[in-house]
């Protein structure tokens, strides 16, 4: 349980940016 | 500071830890060899506080230094102290990631809408542009067309 | 129910509650070390007087009396500990939020405003899809109709050579000439049916 806690909670402070990284690459690659 | 408390709390737990496993109560345990060796036995308690404390001052600066403690407590006295004026109940995790994650996306999305907005206005211009020689052009075809119809009547 | 402490491990990085748990561990292995030590020393020493009456069963038996003592006090003190560190400490307060969290801030409503902007964007796309290919037809057709105009151009000046031509061979306004012209065949028709008719 502890575990998972702490795997849920540093994925919720990672993925937002890695995530966004992705997403401004498409909106970029749109752009172009 | 949080750091400031957490010491503190730690000194007041061994404080109070060696207050409670007091000589008396040592003694009283050990009394078969206390009244053996009196001396020695108080030697052998003022090395077992000493001994408890260094491993549980050690334990408390490794634990400290693992979890980088210090630094994490500076940092959030510092996000607490930006939010004193913070009445609210501050947002949380929905638990639902994919509903969060729209908070980060929509500043990009809105940047994103706007320069769509005016990559449009930029190509409807030029569209307005190319329509009006297009009208013109077709003016001038027209116009062409006239007068080769009034050269031909002119033959015919 | 267990609060899980989520947003303290997203800032932490591990849970308030197991770090608490480390450190009680800790603790308690060194209590029991210590005492240990403080037995094993007490052995020792105890060898060194022969006529000591005091067997190692009865040196445990006041042992496990201290340390059941100290562990009830360990025990109570660090709960006490605990809950004040995972108070005051180890805890983001409810009207905290953490930096990496910010946007939420700004953008509360996200989900419908992520819908709306999601929906306003395909509608964007589609526009400039559609000013696109509008705009190719449009440069499409200017080039028609270059070719168009040259065409029609060239039939103006294919016009404009034959009235030159009358003009260079004396017939200025062509519809005289040409009616001249009848008249002056229908004159020579007759004068050559005249001929004819004499001849005979």
């Amino acid at each position: 349980f502890d575990e998972l806690i702490v795997e849920t909670a540093t994925k919720r402070k990672q993925w937002p940016k890695k995530i966004l990284i992705h997403a401004v690459q498409t909106m970029k690659a749109e752009q172009e | 500071g949080r750091a400031q408390v957490f010491a503190t709390v730690v000194d007041t737990f061994l404080e109070k830890l060696v207050a409670a496993g007091s000589y008396q109560r040592f003694a009283n345990c050990y009394r078969c060899f206390y009244r053996l060796q009196p001396e020695m036995t108080r030697s052998i308690y003022d090395q077992f506080i000493a001994q408890l404390q260094t491993s549980i001052k050690e334990e408390i600066q490794e634990v400290k230094n693992e979890g980088n403690l210090e630094a994490l407590f500076n940092s959030l006295d510092k996000i607490v102290e930006e939010a004193k004026n913070q009445e609210e109940p501050a947002w949380r995790p929905s638990g639902i990631p994919e509903e969060d994650i729209c908070s980060t996306v929509v500043p990009y999305l809105l940047k994103h809408k706007l320069y769509l907005q005016k990559v449009l206005k930029v190509k409807e211009e030029e569209n307005r542009k190319v329509a009006e020689s297009v009208l013109a052009g077709r003016d001038r075809i027209a116009e062409l067309q006239q007068r080769i119809q009034a050269r031909k009547h002119a033959w015919q | 129910s267990v609060n899980p402490m989520a947003y303290e491990a997203q800032f932490f990085g591990f849970t308030p509650q197991t770090c608490m748990l480390r450190v009680y561990i800790a603790f308690q292995d060194y209590l029991f070390e210590t005492m240990l030590l403080v037995e094993s020393v007490m052995l020792k020493k105890m060898d060194g007087f022969p006529d000591c009456k005091i067997s190692p069963f009865e040196l445990r038996k006041s042992t496990e009396k201290f340390l059941l003592f100290m562990k009830e006090h360990f025990d109570k003190l660090f709960s006490k500990m605990e809950e004040v560190l995972l108070q005051l400490v180890l805890n983001i307060p409810k009207n905290v939020l953490l930096p990496e969290d910010k946007v939420h801030e700004q953008y509360p409503d996200s989900k419908e405003q992520f819908q709306a902007l999601q929906d306003e964007i395909h509608q964007l796309q589609e526009q400039y899809r559609a000013e696109a290919s509008a705009g190719q037809a449009l440069r499409a057709e200017l080039e028609e109709q270059k070719v168009v105009q040259a065409e029609l151009e060239k039939i103006l000046q294919w016009f404009d050579g034959l009235e030159n031509i009358c003009r260079k061979y004396g017939t200025s306004n062509f519809k005289e000439s040409f009616t001249f012209l009848t008249q002056n065949s229908k004159k020579l028709q007759d004068m050559l049916k005249d001929v004819e008719k004499k001849s005979k």
